[in-house]
């Protein structure tokens, strides 16, 4: 095994995360060592879904969400930025543990407010513009096979604008941003995933079907 | 109405985590 980006590659050339590389991130997220240990087993059966490199690929993620791997998806490719932090079109699992932390119920509020900005600020501009907003709404329409007039679609979001934008430069500051979510908490319930707050009780397969538990499995045998 | 686009948004499935813990076959 060599390093690479602080990761072992095992002789399969995936990433190997070993105990210690799961209690560093524990202890840099709000999971327990057990809790990331769960989430390595899921991690691992969501980037082995499609191609087995270790490294979840956006078509994984599709599978993962929508049950299928192709299509084009607008909210998608917005999830698949907010996991994928460096950038580098695929999801490694520190990613994927750091971006699900902001999701843990236990998360700080302010973080969730950024993540859910930088979720909507879909041109990466630092403001949620009104042509943004608009195209979240079409596109949540089509989803949704919802019909709504281009008049009342237009009114909602000039509404919402007029009503976000205290600094009134036509568009949504991260400041804006903040005092419109303090006043309006519902837009942030897609920031919680209750699962997250005990995944390793809630799913107790992942805990059954880990490394460390056939380990101790295969101890036992011998023992025997 | 007191409906905002965001709330709109936010019943979207899309931006729904919660598909990545269903076990699949």
């Amino acid at each position: 095994c060599f390093n690479y980006q602080s990761r072992c590659i095992g002789k399969n050339q995936k990433p190997y995360y070993n105990y210690e590389d799961l209690a560093r991130l524990a202890q840099g997220t709000r999971f327990t060592v057990n809790e990331v240990e769960a989430l390595y087993v899921l991690f691992k059966r969501l980037s082995s879904s499609i191609i087995d490199d270790g490294l979840i690929h956006k078509e994984e993620l599709q599978l993962a969400l929508f049950q299928t791997p192709n299509g084009e998806n607008f909210f998608l490719d917005r999830v698949f930025d907010l996991f994928d932090e460096k950038s580098k079109g695929v999801i490694d699992f520190d990613e994927f543990v750091h971006t699900l932390s902001i999701f843990h119920p236990y998360a700080p509020l302010e973080e969730k407010i950024d993540y859910a900005f930088k979720l909507y600020d879909i041109r990466k501009t630092g403001f949620i513009e009104r042509e943004e907003l608009k195209q979240m709404v079409k596109a949540m329409l089509m989803e949704s096979d919802m019909n709504l007039s281009d008049d009342l679609l237009e009114a909602i979001v000039d509404k919402t604008i007029a009503d976000a934008d205290k600094d009134k430069d036509g568009k949504i500051s991260k400041e804006d941003w903040k005092v419109f979510v303090s006043r309006n908490p519902s837009i942030l319930k897609n920031m919680t995933l209750a699962y997250l707050k005990d995944i390793a009780c809630i799913f107790p397969s992942f805990i059954f079907k880990s490394d460390l538990d056939e380990l101790v499995k295969t101890k036992e045998l011998q023992d025997i | 109405s007191n409906l905002n686009a965001f709330d709109i948004i936010s019943y979207s499935s899309g931006f729904d985590l919660s598909g990545l813990f269903e076990e699949t076959d």
